[in-house]
C-alpha cells in the first residue's frame, strides 16, 4: 500500500 | 538510485571485502568482535526476507545476496577456521550481544509502519543494526594497536550509514518520498555511535600516527 516506505533501498 | 545510496551501498560493500581479505590473507581475525558480525548476519537475515518476495532491480536482490553471503562467510572464518579461530579475541570480546536482541524485537513490535511478519521484522533490522556495532567498538577499545584494515573497515561500515541518511535528505526533498521516520531516527542512532570513533580515525589520519581510542 502507498503509504509504506518503497523498500527498494539495503 | 542516489549518489549518496549508490555511495553508501559501496562503502558498506567494500568494508565487508575489506574485511574478509584481512581474514583471509592475514589469517587471522584478531580486533574484530564477532558479536557485531553475528548480530549483522541476523540483521540481514531479517531485512532481506523480501529477496524472494519483492524483485526491486538485478542490483537489489545480488548486493542483498552478497551482504548476507560475506556476513555468514566471515562469522564461518571465525567461528569454525582452524587457524582463524584461534586468533579471536575470545575474552576481550565479551559484550552480551543477545542481550539487545529482545529489546529491538520488542521495540519493533511496539513501533511499525505495519503489523505484519514482513514489516516489524524489517523494523526489527532496523533497530538492530543500529546498536550492532557496539560489541566491536568496545573491543576496539581493549585492543592495544588497531591495525589499519580493521580501522579501515569500521570506517568504511560507519560512513555507508551516513551517506543513507544524505541519501534520505535527497528523497525527501527531491522525490518528495514520504517521512521514514523509523529509517532515519535508527540511522542517526547507528551514525552517532560512530562519532567517536570517526574523530579519532581522522585525527589518526591527519597526524599520520597509529589509530588509538581512549580506554
Amino acid at each position: 500500500n502507498p503509504k509504506l516506505p518503497q523498500k527498494d533501498e539495503l | 538510485m542516489n549518489i549518496f545510496r549508490l555511495a553508501g551501498d559501496m562503502s558498506h560493500l567494500l568494508s565487508v571485502i575489506l574485511l574478509l581479505l584481512k581474514i583471509r590473507t592475514t589469517k587471522s581475525c584478531a580486533g574484530i568482535s564477532l558479536k557485531t558480525q553475528e548480530l549483522y548476519v541476523v540483521v540481514f537475515l531479517a531485512r532481506y526476507l523480501n529477496l524472494f518476495t519483492r524483485y526491486y532491480s538485478f542490483y537489489n536482490t545480488v548486493m542483498k545476496l552478497v551482504f548476507i553471503a560475506t556476513s555468514v562467510c566471515i562469522v564461518w572464518y571465525m567461528r569454525f577456521h582452524k587457524v582463524v579461530k584461534q586468533t579471536y579475541n575470545k575474552d576481550l570480546d565479551t559484550f552480551r550481544h543477545y542481550v539487545v536482541i529482545p529489546p529491538c524485537f520488542l521495540l519493533a513490535l511496539l513501533v511499525h509502519h505495519e503489523f505484519t511478519v514482513m514489516e516489524v521484522l524489517w523494523t526489527f533490522s532496523l533497530y538492530l543494526e543500529a546498536v550492532a556495532i557496539l560489541p566491536q567498538l568496545i573491543l576496539l577499545q581493549r585492543t592495544r594497536n588497531i591495525d589499519n584494515l580493521t580501522g579501515n573497515y569500521i570506517f568504511l561500515l560507519g560512513a555507508y550509514r551516513a551517506l543513507y541518511l544524505l541519501n534520505w535528505i535527497y528523497r525527501f526533498f527531491m522525490e518528495k518520498a514520504q517521512a521514514r521516520w523509523i529509517s532515519w531516527i535508527s540511522g542517526l542512532v547507528q551514525t552517532a555511535l560512530y562519532a567517536d570513533f570517526f574523530y579519532y580515525y581522522i585525527k589518526s589520519w591527519k597526524n599520520n600516527e597509529k589509530l588509538k581510542l581512549p580506554a
